[in-house]
């Protein structure tokens, strides 16, 4: 995947904290001290459709041309700037009767982005 | 989801400006992890356990394998640490007052493991068998009767750990559980369950949502 920088408006992966300290949530979540949210964001034109990561092979980006070129004026903006990765977020938090609870919390933390 | 005009929502300009995109996703950050834990606020602390006690609950137990994901196809895990509230504490007995949260008493929760963690001193070089009772209310009065019980060797002075049986099971679905601690026979002396701040005792539990049900639906 890609992460966003510069100008790019290609599909990226845009890096996000949540603190949890400035939302005022550290007094119940013991860890991790934030939350690496992230989000996919950016253009994904046709001919990059349904290649995870963008950066596929040459024969990929051969194989999708083709497809787009079958199949143009039929499936025109359909797709999608999305995550391809992601990864349980761990948290240690108090509950209300302040019990201690661990638990991963599956696919919260974008790793990776793609055209869907 | 692509909108009805065809444009993905991800890949166009943002429509709002920096700071309310940003508190949009804060907002979104927020609730997700509410609607993962299954709860509708945050919660407000009511008893909050001193750091101390939390540092020592901690420092007992060993997490889960580094690397290993969760399951896919089985409920979410919890790991609970639930300390205990002293009741009647002489040097004959300890009662111990557990109380679990009303949403882990809620329907499809399967206790996979859970054990009672307590700190026993012990004059030097001796040993003592523990008799660790699991009481219940009986269903016709108030009074608690021994459930289970359990015996224990202890050796030493120091952190000692009881597996909790099906008991468990049945104490998380009623929120409650009372253990009675008790040195068995006669002895000269009497061991000290320690409840103070660092050696408060606590019940930890391994357990998951949702797996029993799709267990039976499969």
């Amino acid at each position: 995947g890609i992460d966003c920088q510069g100008r790019s408006r290609m599909c990226c992966r845009q890096e996000f904290f949540v603190d949890f300290r400035e939302i005022g949530w550290h007094d119940w979540i013991i860890q991790p001290e934030g939350y690496a949210m992230n989000f996919c964001t950016g253009q994904c034109p046709l001919h990059v459709a349904g290649m995870p990561g963008i950066a596929a092979s040459f024969y990929t980006s051969v194989l999708n041309l083709l497809k787009v070129n079958t199949a143009a004026g039929t499936t025109r903006g359909s797709s999608c700037c999305v995550p391809t990765i992601r990864r349980p977020l761990s948290l240690l938090y108090y509950d209300r009767d302040s019990n201690i609870v661990k638990t991963d919390i599956p696919d919260m933390v974008v790793e990776a982005c793609g055209c869907s | 989801t692509p909108r009805a005009d065809r444009q993905c929502p991800a890949c166009g300009e943002p429509a709002l400006d920096v700071e309310s995109h940003r508190e949009l996703l804060l907002n979104l950050a927020k609730r997700s992890i509410l609607d993962k834990l299954h709860l509708s606020q945050r919660p407000t602390l009511g008893r909050p356990v001193s750091r101390v006690a939390l540092r020592a609950a901690l420092q007992r137990l060993h997490g889960p394998p580094q690397g290993v994901l969760p399951e896919a196809d089985g409920g979410q895990e919890y790991e609970i640490i639930t300390f205990a509230e002293t009741g009647l504490c002489n040097t004959t007995q300890t009662r111990l007052d557990f109380h679990f949260s009303s949403d882990s008493s809620a329907g499809g929760l399967e206790v996979q493991q859970a054990s009672l963690m307590f700190f026993v001193q012990l004059p030097p070089n001796t040993t003592c068998p523990l008799k660790v009772r699991v009481l219940e209310l009986s269903p016709r009065d108030t009074n608690l009767t021994s459930a289970t019980q359990h015996l224990l060797e202890v050796n030493d002075s120091g952190w000692h750990q009881l597996l909790l049986g099906p008991e468990a099971q049945t104490a998380y679905s009623q929120g409650h559980l009372t253990l009675e601690l008790a040195p068995e026979g006669q002895v000269a002396w009497s061991p000290v369950i320690l409840a103070g701040a660092a050696h408060r005792p606590f019940v930890t539990a391994r357990v998951r949502v949702g797996g029993k049900h799709r267990l039976r639906r499969r």
